[in-house]
């Protein structure tokens, strides 16, 4: 089914 | 000093009851405009954003900018002590290291008081910017329930494919395949029963069933999921709470090597 990305690849910390 | 007083008490149980599984603590901030939180579960995989709007209190005090840090369990044990049809007033001195929630019977012959522990949280701030999505998916909140359970006993991913007039989900597993396909189907005498599809492109993507499950703790909160996906984003599954603001969660997908 893929691999799994974390949140963090798509929006930068704030 | 922070004082906010929610009529609907039950609205905060239910918030809480919803996320609780997802993240471990998080840090509530309170200015202003509102009562907010964002959080990521411990994998970093997924996000939780609550946003309660001020003037969906009845009572919404909120001197300087505060950010509270709670364990989600404890705050949990806490409000399943207030009624259901409880008013809840949570309170906060400036600088203070608890946080007392107030619970109100509707006629006020019992009033109880509980002191939360306040903690120091790191946390992480991810700014998500207001992305026009390329479909969006108005669905009863039960049905998608429904839908990432009944496909959870089938695989561990669901890919959701939203085409014009029908969204598709469906699994593969070792013991064979599920899809489960909802029409758009705007009935306005039930509009609590409504499916309504906003396409600008269609879109096609994986993700994780267990954390839709989670998600989909939240169905108390709202008759409707709405959910927004882009090529190549996470997906946002959102809960409206009339009146007060949203419960929305993030998730990124699963990527094809």
């Amino acid at each position: 089914g893929g691999r799994q990305v974390g949140m963090t690849a798509f929006y930068a910390a704030t | 000093m922070f004082e906010a007083r929610l009529a609907q008490g039950a609205l905060l149980k239910k918030v809480v009851e919803a996320i609780k599984d997802l993240i471990e603590d998080a840090n509530f901030d309170c200015n202003s405009s509102g009562f907010s939180l964002q959080a990521m579960d411990s994998s970093h995989v997924s996000l939780v954003a609550l946003s309660l709007r001020a003037d969906g209190f009845e009572h919404y005090r909120c001197d300087r900018n505060v950010s509270m840090g709670m364990k989600l369990a404890s705050l949990s044990k806490i409000l399943k002590c207030a009624n259901g049809d409880d008013a809840i007033t949570m309170k906060s001195e400036d600088n203070g290291d608890t946080i007392t929630f107030m619970f109100e019977s509707p006629e006020q012959e019992r009033l109880s008081e509980f002191d939360l522990k306040l903690m120091d949280i790191d946390s992480e701030h991810l700014g998500i910017p207001d992305n026009e999505y390329d479909a969006t998916v108005k669905l009863p909140a039960a049905e998608f329930q429904r839908i990432v359970k009944d496909l959870s006993t089938i695989g561990d991913t669901v890919e959701i494919s939203v085409t014009k007039d029908a969204v598709k989900f469906g699994t593969t597993g070792d013991i064979g395949n599920a899809n489960i396909m909802c029409r758009q189907n705007k009935a306005a005498d039930k509009p609590d029963e409504s499916t309504e599809i906003d396409i600008n492109e269609a879109v096609s993507l994986t993700f994780a069933l267990r954390y839709l499950n989670s998600f989909a703790k939240a169905t108390p909160l709202s008759t409707h999921a709405v959910l927004k996906l882009s090529k190549e984003l996470p997906i946002l599954v959102e809960y409206h709470i009339p009146e007060v603001g949203r419960l929305a969660f993030y998730l990124a997908p699963k990527i094809e090597d």
